[in-house]
């Protein structure tokens, strides 16, 4: 049995509107520990994790093992009709397993029931990279505002949504993106008397090129959090992260775009 | 010259 409490606008929804157009499904593990959501876009060239341990969720219930397929869109358009007063209830129960139940009750008690079907997706679950992996295959890692993050993140789709590269020294990160018609770049010196807004750390120069469209999308995510952090190798998948919470995560995986 | 490997060829599979 699930019982997971909601609330318009919380991350778990958050997460789920940023994916609505780049997946289908949700593949959502719960356990008495907590939750961990992974979706992988339809063209997979990336990954969103969101990892939700039970003491951060307020009246977290869930007494077994369970593996769900959750279908993106169902969820997102129950969710947008429910009232933000609302108390927003997603249950999977013994007596109704292969469907999802969403309950919406308003302060007046006034109850809404969605029932929909969980998709019948093969659970596809990968090794993300724990911190020794982290340390040994990635060169560099920047921390800066989510907000700042964003913004870069928006101007660089707008000028190409295809091609983008980050660099990072121990002096400076630098975005570019090629658009049609013209370039944009965007340097950040390494301040030395403010290190906890914007950090370089980096054991070599890396650079990789990626698509800007899905930074796009996941950086509006990550506004739920004060700062971002980027983790970058010359040779894996770009990850960003920022943390939920007391001790959550939203973490996404950019395929890097190989050249020559 | 843009090839794109994906995302899960980057991963193991559990």
């Amino acid at each position: 049995m699930l019982e997971l409490p909601l609330v318009k606008g919380d991350p778990f929804h958050h997460v789920m509107e940023a994916i609505l157009d780049l997946s289908d499904v949700a593949h959502v593990v719960c356990t008495t520990r907590g939750l961990n959501l992974l979706a992988v876009d339809t063209k997979h060239l990336a990954i969103v994790s969101l990892l939700f341990p039970a003491e951060d969720f307020k009246g977290y219930t869930c007494d077994e093992y369970i593996s769900i397929g959750i279908p993106i869109r169902d969820l997102v358009n129950a969710i947008r009709c429910g009232d933000d007063k609302d108390t927003i209830t997603l249950k999977v129960g013994e007596e109704n397993f292969g469907t999802i139940t969403l309950s919406f009750v308003s302060p007046e008690k006034n109850t809404v029931d969605y029932e929909f079907r969980l998709v019948d997706a093969k659970l596809e679950r990968f090794r993300l990279p724990d911190r020794h992996f982290l340390r040994s295959k990635y060169q560099g890692s920047v921390k800066m505002p989510s907000v700042e993050f964003r913004r870069i993140c928006k101007c660089l789709s707008n000028f190409g949504d295809e091609y983008g590269v980050i660099s990072v020294t121990d002096e400076d990160l630098t975005y570019f993106a090629k658009g049609t018609d013209g370039d944009v770049y965007v340097e950040y010196k390494q301040q030395e008397e403010d290190t906890t807004i914007f950090k370089i750390d980096v054991r070599e120069p890396v650079r990789l090129a990626f698509n800007p469209k899905y930074l796009n999308t996941f950086a509006k995510v990550f506004t739920l959090s004060g700062q971002v952090k980027l983790f970058l190798s010359k040779t894996h998948p770009l990850m960003v992260e920022c943390k939920i919470g007391q001790k959550g995560r939203i973490r996404c995986f950019v395929a890097p775009k190989v050249e020559p | 010259l843009r090839s794109q490997p994906t995302i899960k060829s980057f991963f193991k599979r559990v």
